[in-house]
């Protein structure tokens, strides 16, 4: 991994005596090869690399018995700062039902870890009312009626010839007489950039005030995962990212541009198809899982 | 490129940006342009425009290496795999519109057993097309299903039959056991049918879309692959390492969510947009 291609790098510059400045930043290309393999973007690795450049070229690593040790530390350390600080909660409304809304791309994993999320809010004893508000891909309304059964949790419908506006709205009241104190909005996939749609979202927004937007990213998302995640952050302002597929081997390098671009906490992980397989978001886990 | 007047190393990393930042892969981007600074010396490019020509033309000549012209008279089974979310089902009803606006007659196979709704999805897709669908229920064995698609479509003399299978991680190893079963399922009863299998890929993955053709490749043969969600602003550069190393051609193009988002995969355009 990028450890050992580090540690290439420096023994090469063993003999030299005393390491220089530009021969630490020569080393630095391989945290540029390693972060770009590990689909971090482009833009984002430039920025990433000069910041580390900065911390590299002082004295804790010129003087270093072990300085390719000391360039990883200063990389972690940095990667996770990055993506941390990150609160792997929901924040729940003083006033219920906390309306939790999901985003994010065709297929990334939107309406599963809304089956999911319901399961553990649940199990933190909530109770969640789950809103199926896509209502153009085929049998999608069915696909969250299966999940809430199998979660034991109400799901809100009304057919596919309704506004997700409306379907949203009439959901909260649902909820309010109900007793539901977590009302979670299942949405369609959409292109970032079809204006109609995101309009859509943006609509919903406006109509309930939801108190979490969480965007679902899929974890093997290469270089665009900043045109969405900036994209979606602009049109909606997103609380919380959510990155999927984790249990596959993709080194999750869009965890990277994400939080580069929004600065939203990344709060859970989808790490399998079934609904116990969301997890805290570790950041520290996830810089070791993109250096590789 | 018209901000170039010469060709300098500049020009070469604009080039590599383009490329990485397409998802072709930083290895395979240094690769590619270390080729391209080889063939600029010894063809004495001096024009940046010419230079950008000569780049494309090369990653052309990549993607389309080795196409054969398909003959498409004999019946047909297609196996539909990858991994979650890619687009299978969806694909699947595309290909279903198309092949039946041709005028032949198509047969559907319900082999995602496992996912919720999944049987519900394709059978939408059966009736928006108007073609038949072999279905059991939900957690039924997906070979089982397969056993009575092949089955059906033999009998009914059909033209094109598409087993769709459930997503799974290509670093599943008991799900791509279960998908070779499948597919030795389709191949023992296939009869006179010709089986294809082909790989649906998100445009929107990075450099794990290798990984993902290499180890489908290893467990059912791959015969093309059909790339999804063009319609957005990934690019799928990730493609012209798949063909390099795997030789796996690229087949078809999803570029929405219709029946008709559907296209045939050419090299000149998706060169094209790439460096747009
Ligand atoms: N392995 C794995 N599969 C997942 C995970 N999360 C979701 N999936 C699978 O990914 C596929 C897509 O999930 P969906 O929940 O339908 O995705 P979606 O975002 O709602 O899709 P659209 O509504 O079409 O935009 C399904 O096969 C899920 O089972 C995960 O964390 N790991
Ligand atoms: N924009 C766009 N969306 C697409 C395209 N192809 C598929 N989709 C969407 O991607 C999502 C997932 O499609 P599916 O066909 O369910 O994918 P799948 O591979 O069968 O998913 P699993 O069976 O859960 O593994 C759906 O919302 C589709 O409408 C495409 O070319 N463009
Ligand atoms: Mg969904
Ligand atoms: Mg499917």
């Amino acid at each position: 991994g990028l450890a050992d291609k580090l540690q290439g790098a420096f023994d090469k510059l063993k003999g030299k005596g005393k390491l220089s400045e530009k021969d630490v930043k020569g080393a630095l290309r391989e945290v540029k090869l390693a972060l770009l393999e590990a689909d971090v973007n482009f833009k984002v690795v430039k920025k990433f690399v000069k910041k580390i450049e900065e911390r590299a070229v002082g004295h804790e690593v010129l003087t270093s018995l072990t300085p390719a040790q000391q360039v990883i530390k200063i990389v972690n350390e940095e990667l996770t700062e990055l993506m941390g600080g990150t609160q792997s909660k929901i924040t729940f409304a003083s006033n219920p039902p906390t309306i939790i809304m999901m985003a994010g791309l065709q297929g990334a994993g939107k309406t599963t870890t809304v089956g999911k999320l319901a399961k553990l809010l649940k199990s933190q004893g909530k109770n969640p009312l789950l809103v199926a508000a896509d209502i153009y891909r085929p049998a999608a309304i069915k696909q969250l009626q299966v999940l809430g059964e199998k979660v034991e949790q109400p799901v809100f419908t009304m057919g596919d010839k309704q506004d997700p506006v409306d379907i949203a709205k009439a959901a909260i009241s649902h909820a309010e007489s109900n007793g539901n104190d977590v009302v979670i909005i299942d949405t369609a996939g959409r292109l970032h950039i079809d204006e109609a749609l995101m309009d859509e979202l943006k609509n919903v927004k406006k109509a309930v005030k939801p108190h979490e937007i969480l965007l679902v990213v899929d974890s093997m998302t290469g270089q665009d995962a900043v045109n969405v995640a900036e994209n979606f952050d602009q049109a909606l302002g997103v609380d919380g990212v959510v990155l999927t597929k984790l249990d596959g081997d993709a080194r999750g390098g869009a965890a990277l541009s994400i939080s580069s671009v929004t600065g939203k906490p990344i709060k859970f992980g989808g790490f399998g198809e079934k609904l116990e397989d969301l997890r805290e978001f570790h950041p520290d886990r996830m810089a070791s899982r993109i250096l590789g | 490129f018209s901000k170039f007047t010469s060709i300098d190393e500049e020009l070469f990393e604009e080039l590599e940006e383009i490329l990485i930042q397409a998802d072709v892969g930083v290895h395979t981007t240094m690769n590619l342009v270390d080729d391209l600074r080889e063939k600029a010396k010894e063809e004495n490019i001096k024009e940046p425009k010419d230079l950008n020509e000569l780049f494309k033309n090369q990653l052309i000549e990549i993607l389309s290496q080795g196409e054969e012209k398909e003959d498409s008279e004999q019946p047909t089974i297609l196996m539909v795999v990858g991994v979650n979310g890619a687009g299978k089902t969806t694909t699947i009803g595309k290909i279903a519109q198309r092949t039946k606006e041709a005028g032949m007659k198509v047969l559907l196979g319900a082999g995602d057993t496992f996912r919720a709704a999944a049987i519900d999805q394709l059978k939408v897709w059966g009736s928006r097309v108007g073609v038949d669908i072999i279905a059991h229920q939900e957690g039924a064995d997906s070979a089982a299903v397969a056993y009575d698609a092949v089955q059906a479509a033999k009998s009914r003399g059909v033209d094109l039959l598409i087993v769709d299978t459930a997503g799974r991680l290509h670093t599943q190893s008991n799900l791509m056991q279960e998908l070779e079963k499948v597919k030795r399922v389709i191949t023992r009863e296939a009869g006179e049918m010709r089986v294809e299998v082909l790989l649906v890929l998100d445009a929107t993955t990075g450099q794990n879309a290798v990984n993902q053709a290499k180890l489908f490749n290893d467990a059912v043969a791959i015969d093309g692959i059909a790339l999804t969600k063009l319609d957005g602003t990934a690019k799928g550069g990730v493609v012209i390492a798949i063909k390099e190393e795997l030789g796996i051609p690229i087949k078809l193009i999803g570029v929405g969510e219709s029946a008709e988002d559907l296209q045939d995969f050419e090299a000149e355009s998706f060169i094209e947009a790439l460096f747009n």
